[in-house]
């Protein structure tokens, strides 16, 4: 299922998200 | 009767072997049992990206932009697990009024997980589902689960 | 006195004993000061003692509503000043101001409210 979503990344366990600088910001520098 | 952190030690394995996504009479695709489930057994962790409540807005608004369906759970007021575009298959696990599973949160090894348990025994090729206690609001979600003691609405 | 406050402060953080300094680390969160102040003149002072390759500052004036598990100037309730670019934000929108300002800087920051 997980091949028919490119952009979709199966995992198997959680990952913790490592949050950008200008994680809140409306545009992204 | 093991504890949980030895249940849990195998779950990522077993339940690759236990259970599997196909398309669904409640909505789209569901989580299905590959073999028979015993009551009370751990079935698999609803998996995803560990994110802070903060970000939750801001995600949700981008994924509505893109049409991208939002799979998010929360694990408490500060952390929720996003398996939008991260995840396994336990995003596919529909809701029902008349669920055959439930959901905990469960601290291993000081980290908290999102783990799904059988309500009773499942039958291979049953659907699994679990309610998804959504808060009530105005706005109604219509629910499709099909079951005799259907609520009508997801919230 | 002024300090930082141990009950106002996403939990997260480290405050030091002598409670006028925070350490934090990972993503962005907020701790405000124990005393808040509404009408009139206030200036305060911060100086960056330590920061590493990758870490950033957004320190300024902020309400009780803000989000604390957010930057200063995430929403409405606050304005800051980064250390990254010399940003300042509020709302989440990113202005110039000024350019960057890291370790060993003391930054001042003055508020001017209506005296009614």
């Amino acid at each position: 299922w997980s091949a028919f979503a490119p952009d979709f990344k199966e995992l198997d366990e959680n990952v913790e998200y490592e949050e950008r600088e200008s994680e809140f910001d409306l545009s992204d520098e | 009767n093991l504890p949980m952190a030895m249940r849990f030690r195998n779950l990522k394995e077993t339940s690759k072997q236990s259970v599997g996504v196909y398309h669904s009479h409640i909505h789209g695709r569901g989580l299905f049992c590959l073999r028979d489930i015993e009551s009370g057994e751990m079935v698999i962790e609803y998996a995803g990206e560990v994110i802070r409540a903060s970000l939750t807005d801001k995600r949700e608004k981008y994924y509505d932009s893109k049409n991208i369906g939002c799979y998010m759970f929360k694990i408490d007021d500060h952390l929720v697990v996003d398996a939008t575009m991260k995840g396994n298959a336990a995003r596919f696990i529909n809701h029902s009024c008349e669920p055959n599973c439930y959901s905990r949160v469960v601290d291993i090894l000081g980290k908290k997980h999102i783990l799904i348990f059988a309500l009773r025994r499942i039958m291979q090729g049953e659907e699994l589902t679990y309610d998804y206690k959504f808060p009530f609001e105005d706005i109604k979600i219509p629910c499709t689960c099909g079951s005799r003691r259907c609520r009508k609405y997801l919230n | 006195t002024v300090l930082l406050a141990l009950h106002d402060r996403a939990p997260q953080l480290r405050v030091s004993e002598d409670r006028l300094a925070v350490t934090g680390e990972k993503g962005y969160c907020m701790v405000r000061a124990t005393h808040c102040v509404s009408r009139g003149t206030w200036y305060w002072e911060a100086t960056i003692e330590e920061m590493p390759e990758g870490s950033a500052t957004r320190i300024g004036w902020g309400q009780e509503y803000a989000n604390l598990q957010a930057p200063l100037g995430y929403d409405k309730f606050g304005y800051s000043w980064r250390s990254r670019k010399g940003t300042r934000f509020h709302e989440s929108r990113g202005k110039h101001f000024s350019s960057s300002y890291g370790e060993g800087d003391t930054l001042g920051f003055l508020i001017t409210l209506p005296d009614s």
